[in-house]
């Protein structure tokens, strides 16, 4: 995956997200992509999710999964989950929740909805809550809100915040995440931070848009062959736009 | 042929992507409907893609390793169980997708608790 938050020279807040999925289950020979990608692109779907007949807030889910990945409250916040690997992994909590062990954790993506179903929710609050809130599985939730410079990395182990990277820091105008702590260098084998910041750069605070994102989140290998789709947020609108992304050959497999 | 060289370039002309390959469609979840009614309407229009996926898990693992029906079993027969932990309204809404798909419950709570499970 990868995740991006950063703000245009006007001091707009944008959120956007390629979502990559389904390393080493299975190779489709006829379609040359990854075979859980494949069954996953017809499930994409885009929800509004309404009380009393007003839009609460919006996600992008596969049918059947109800927890959030990636979603956006209009003029509030916006936050998007890219998978950590760590060696204090997501099975300890797993067992620990199956035998009963210890259920004071939550699942990640449900902990990502109930910061949306919270009616009195903002950036701060949120941050706060996926950074004190133990969790099952190391994660990194990328999170953004309407006003200038409301964007953060929270990189999380199961319990306790590891870090939180802001916007603003260094002069930073976006912040990119893919599968790595940002502190470290990714393995050589998957590098896609380095072409991701390349190309943000080269794009400019200026260009910062809907198409600016789309096509840098395009420029392979940020796009990939697991990538399945990529989410477009602009905050304050609470304008989400998803595409269905395929990774023409030659490209990279992960 | 996946891993022959290309030119590692930043896009420039990519938006909009044609929407015949990248069109995706907007549904509305009502939250005044209790949790099982929620996704009811959605899950039946998309039983035969989800019903795929699962299926071809289960195969993908079977080819893996026959031994694994085992652990298929133990899904289908006991993972089930665990919607009844899951803190409100999730177990609820995966029961109401379960109803309307004919999904096995237990394969839809490991569906849903992906993203813990592949960090293994």
């Amino acid at each position: 995956c990868t995740s991006i938050v950063g703000e245009d020279s006007k001091g707009n807040m944008y959120h956007a997200r390629n979502l990559d999925f389904g390393l080493f289950l299975g190779w489709d020979v006829q379609n040359d992509t990854w075979m859980v990608s494949q069954l996953l692109r017809p499930l994409i779907i885009n929800v509004n999710y309404t009380k009393g007949g007003q839009l609460q807030y919006k996600t992008v889910t596969f049918v059947g999964f109800v927890g959030v990945i990636t979603g956006i409250k209009p003029n509030s916040f916006s936050i998007s989950i890219n998978e950590r690997f760590g060696a204090n992994g997501g099975y300890i909590g797993l067992f620990e929740w199956f035998l009963n062990i210890n259920r004071n954790q939550a699942w990640t993506t449900f902990l990502a909805r109930d910061v949306f179903e919270n009616d009195n929710m903002d950036f701060d609050g949120v941050i706060k809550t996926l950074t004190n809130t133990p969790i099952i599985a190391p994660v990194y939730y990328i999170v953004a809100g309407p006003e200038k410079l409301q964007g953060a990395v929270v990189t999380r182990d199961r319990a306790k915040t590891v870090d939180v990277w802001t916007l603003g820091t260094n002069d930073t105008w976006f912040l990119a995440e893919t599968n790595y702590d940002h502190w470290k260098k990714p393995l050589i084998v998957d590098d896609r931070i380095t072409p991701c910041n390349r190309c943000m750069n080269k794009l400019g605070h200026e260009k910062m848009s809907f198409e600016g994102l789309f096509n840098v989140l395009s420029s392979k290998p940020v796009l990939n062959k697991l990538t399945v789709y990529t989410a477009l947020m602009e905050l304050k609108t609470g304008k989400l736009e998803t595409y269905i992304q395929y990774c023409p050959t030659p490209c990279d497999p992960f | 042929s996946v891993l022959a060289k290309y030119e590692e370039i930043c896009e420039q002309a990519k938006y909009p992507p044609d929407p015949k390959t990248s069109f995706v469609p907007t549904y509305v979840v009502n939250l005044d409907l209790p949790p099982s009614q929620r996704w009811v309407e959605i899950s039946k229009i998309y039983q035969k893609p989800l019903a795929a996926l699962v299926t071809y898990i289960k195969e993908f693992a079977l080819e893996f390793s026959p031994k694994l029906q085992k652990i298929i079993d133990l899904i289908d027969n006991k993972l089930g169980k665990l919607a009844d932990s899951l803190p409100a309204p999730y177990g609820e809404e995966i029961k109401g997708i379960a109803n309307a798909t004919n999904i096995e419950l237990g394969e839809l709570v490991l569906y849903n608790i992906f993203y813990e499970v592949f960090t293994l």
